[in-house]
Order: structure tokens, then sequence, then C-alpha cells
């Protein structure tokens, strides 16, 4: 995979991080 | 969705989850937590890891807003609570039925899934010591208790 790729594929990772702890901020 | 194969440690978590759906929605959700979270250790780079666990999340958030008026959910000494209740009903019905001698499939799944569930309890924070050996002893019963069914044997 190239940077582009991986740039990607860490700002999608980056994203599920931010909504998971989103999810349990409000737990 | 099919789950892939990087994944497949929490089936068994999304599987609960899914008979949970109906008869405890509390249950179901926060076994869908405890597979995000893992599944996102286990695999979050992978095109197809990444969407599954996109759906998932998708569906986790949907759940909360559709129970949002539900303290279990959102208060988190509460849903451990709660969590920790349903885990250990589990485990008494199983453990009744091991020392009435009345082995079955169902009791042997009650076992597994109390143990599945004390996992789950792990969302909240470290377990206790207490729950770690209920677990330990639930999932040893319920393999013990399940091969002893697949060959026929009685259960000691």
């Amino acid at each position: 995979m190239g940077s582009v790729g991986t740039s990607v594929a860490s700002a999608e990772q980056d994203e599920l991080s931010q909504r998971l702890s989103r999810l349990r901020d409000q737990i | 969705m099919a789950l892939p194969p990087q994944l497949k440690a929490i089936q068994h978590y999304l599987r609960t989850a899914q008979e949970h759906e109906k008869r405890d929605p509390v249950v179901a959700y926060y076994c869908r937590l405890y597979a995000m979270q893992t599944g996102m250790k286990l695999d979050s780079k992978t095109p197809e890891c990444r969407k599954f666990l996109v759906k998932l999340m998708d569906q986790l958030e949907t759940m909360k807003k559709d129970l949002s008026d539900n303290e279990s959910i959102t208060q988190e000494v509460v849903g451990n609570a709660h969590l920790e209740n349903y885990a250990l009903k589990m485990f008494l019905y199983a453990d009744n039925e091991d020392r009435a001698g009345q082995f079955h499939k169902n009791m042997v799944k009650s076992f597994y899934t109390s143990s599945l569930l004390l996992d789950v309890i792990s969302v909240f924070g470290e377990l206790s010591e207490e729950n770690i050996q209920h677990r330990k002893y639930a999932r040893w019963k319920a393999t013990y208790i399940h091969n002893c069914l697949k060959n026929g044997e009685t259960p000691q």
C-alpha cells in the first residue's frame, strides 16, 4: 500500500476510534 | 454481513447479542460493544474488517439512540450491575441443574453464555477475582459436560 493508501486507512481507523470513544463517553 | 476470518474470535459475542436482541437489548448492546472493542484490536486495518466494524459501529449507535432512556445504557454503573446480575443468574441456573444431576444442552449453553457475559463485563474495567473464577469454572463446566453428552458419558 502506498503512502496515500496508508493515510486513508489510518484516517478511517481514527474515525472509528473516535466514534467508539464518543459511544463510551456517554455511557 | 459475513464475518471476516480475522475477526472470528468475536463471533460468539455477536451471536449472543443476536439471541438477546428482543429478550434483553441491554445485554445485546454490551455484547456488541465488547465485540467492537475486541474487533478493533484484532484488525481494523484491512478493508474487509474495516467495512465490517463500521457496520457494527452503525448498529451500536442506532441501538444507543433507541435505548437512550434506559439507565443501563446511559450510566456505566447501572449497566455493569445489569450485566453482572444477568450473567450470575445464568450461571446459577446452570449450576443448580448441575448439582441436581440434570445434564442437558440448555445448561451447557447457560454455563457457556455466562462465561461470555463475564468477558463482556470487562468493558467496564478490570474483572473482580470472583468474576474471573466464575468465568473459569463456567467455561470448564460447559466444555466438560458438552463432551460428556457428546460421548454418551455421565458427568461426575
